[in-house]
């Protein structure tokens, strides 16, 4: 409960205010692309203290990142740079855009067809 | 459950395989779902009522394009389909904690249940500050009714929230993603009819436009013609549109437009409505001295009720009066019906392909200015009538034929119900 002592509560105090860490560096941006689909593996609930950040690595995670930059037409360098992080801090619904596609190398079923409708495409140019 | 919410498209309850529908998305099998903003669901922001109303809103403009309906349950949460709440951190027993102001704003389940983050500033649809809670919730309902994020510019379902001005409408596009689960609208009317409006221009010349009406139980809807679309915001209830007329079951629309002559009717049972254009009312007495409503065998010699429906054909200057089986002409100048009346309607209006024709009982008979072409519909299908222009282009056609029957929502897009209790808003 927001503390208060008088009766109408005018003096409530304002409950603190919390905000997302802001995605600003690798593992958040690592993240980031495995909570919403753009990389395969299971988000963690957070960043673990040991052993290596979750998310995409080399060569995965630059193709994840040129899917997302494409999507949200931005130059689809591979690489994270200040854009891509603006992107990602973004005001958005939680749930995951796209499913991962699946490793070339990986054992696993294939995957199930995309989402329905039509495939992402790029926002266009302004 | 993590997997759920995280690894797959966002859809409702499991249903059996048959409900599934394109791309593996699932939708509801149930055509009515119930909805509850759950007691300890409440947001810190905005006064109660403020919210059930922007939620109920938000289920109705999905409801305004599929033929799904939503009633909000006060019941125990447990029962509803969807079930909506807000929190902030860790909330409503959600394993998935929301971050506090920035990012993730809101998220939703293939169960069927919404969650917003009360950490967001989330604002009414009147204002343009804040995020609209209306358009999160109609984003957030896209996924639980199965649709998955898009890209498309003008979508509701794009991951982000682009701050845009308070109105909104669901696009062509989400409209069809939906449908593509869902299917169209489909249903009867009573009736349906071009209104004509006349204008002076600056210049003074007369100009005509019309918009096009659709009748059904107590409700209306103007379909927007040049947009191949229904209003936004309809259907609305007859008595917030049309003063003075049966507030349902209207059988049937006439508008007799001539050089002199400028007279629109609305038929019901054994009566019938003048309609005052330029008051936007009922005639309770018209500049002839008859009291409305008016018994239709003293207006109209001749002619039976209750009607099917009714049409006025402006090049013969004829009324036809349909009935069951049969189609009386009535000569609007002489006052009387054609003695060759009644005839039956596979007669006056016979089937250009054999055994495809409505036969009898219509629901509504329209001309159509924007088609320039007569439409006959019952049920769900309209027969259109050949006009002078097939026959040139077809001299074999018979005169009045009708073309195999179509379905409606293939030539008039999202006529959709709404749930009786969201008719108001």
């Amino acid at each position: 409960e927001a503390l208060f002592h008088s009766r109408d509560r005018s003096d409530r105090a304002p409950a603190p205010l919390r905000r997302a860490p802001p995605i600003a560096g690798l593992p958040a941006a690592q993240r980031f692309l495995s909570k919403y689909g753009w990389a395969p593996g299971p988000p963690g609930a957070g960043p673990r203290r040991d052993g290596p950040p979750e998310g995409p690595q080399g060569a995965a995670l630059a193709q994840a990142l040129r899917r997302f930059q494409e999507v949200n037409a931005l130059p689809a360098s591979g690489r994270l740079d200040a854009a891509t992080l603006a992107a990602m801090n973004r005001p958005r619904c939680g749930v995951p855009d796209t499913r991962p596609p699946l490793p070339a190398a990986s054992a696993a079923p294939r995957a199930p067809p995309p989402p329905p409708g039509p495939r992402p495409k790029a926002r266009p140019k302004r | 459950f993590l997997h759920l919410l995280l690894a797959a498209p966002p859809g409702p309850h499991p249903q059996d395989e048959g409900a599934a529908r394109a791309g593996g998305a699932q939708a509801f099998a149930k055509r009515t779902l119930s909805w509850r903003l759950l007691g300890e669901g409440y947001s810190r922001q905005l006064p109660a009522d403020q919210q059930r109303h922007v939620l109920r809103l938000a289920f109705r403009m999905w409801s305004e394009v599929t033929p799904l309906t939503f009633r909000e349950d006060p019941g125990p949460g447990a029962s509803a389909d969807i079930k909506l709440g807000f929190g902030r951190g860790r909330h409503l027993g959600c394993p998935r904690v929301f971050d506090g102001v920035g990012q993730e704003f809101a998220h939703a389940w293939r169960l069927g249940d919404v969650h917003f983050d009360d950490d967001e500033h989330f604002t009414p649809p009147t204002s343009d500050v804040g995020i609209s809670l209306l358009r999160v919730a109609v984003h957030e309902i896209g996924h639980v009714l199965g649709l998955p994020h898009s890209y498309r510019a003008g979508s509701i379902m794009q991951p982000n929230y682009t701050p845009r001005g308070p109105a909104f409408e669901l696009d062509w596009s989400d409209r069809k993603a939906i449908q593509r689960l869902y299917g169209s609208c489909a249903g009867s009317f009573d009736t349906a009819f071009d209104w004509i409006r006349t204008e002076r221009s600056p210049r003074g010349d007369a100009t005509a436009r019309f918009s096009t009406y659709f009748f059904r139980h107590g409700w209306y809807w103007l379909y927007e013609n040049r947009n191949n679309r229904t209003r936004y915001g309809d259907p609305l209830p007859i008595l917030a549109g049309w003063r003075g007329v049966p507030a349902q079951g209207i059988d049937a629309f006439v508008h007799v437009w001539t050089w002199g002559r400028d007279e629109r009717y609305f038929f019901k049972g054994n009566r019938y409505w003048r309609y005052d254009s330029d008051r936007d009312q009922a005639y309770s007495e018209d500049e002839r001295g008859h009291s409305y409503p008016r018994l239709i065998s003293e207006g109209f010699p001749g002619i039976p009720s209750p009607l099917d429906t009714a049409f006025y054909d402006r090049r013969r200057q004829l009324i036809y009066f349909f009935k069951g089986p049969w189609v009386f002409a009535f000569d609007v100048p002489r006052n009387r019906v054609l003695g060759s009346s009644p005839k039956k309607m596979t007669e006056v209006f016979p089937a250009i392909q054999p055994r495809n024709h409505p036969l009898r009982s219509l629901d509504a008979a329209y001309y159509s200015y924007a088609h320039r072409a007569v439409f006959l519909f019952k049920g769900s299908a309209y027969w259109r009538v050949a006009s002078d222009g097939d026959r040139k282009r077809r001299p074999g056609l018979p005169p009045n034929g009708l073309f195999p029957a179509q379905p409606i929502p293939d030539k008039w897009f999202d006529v959709c119900d709404v749930h009786a209790s969201t008719l108001n808003m």
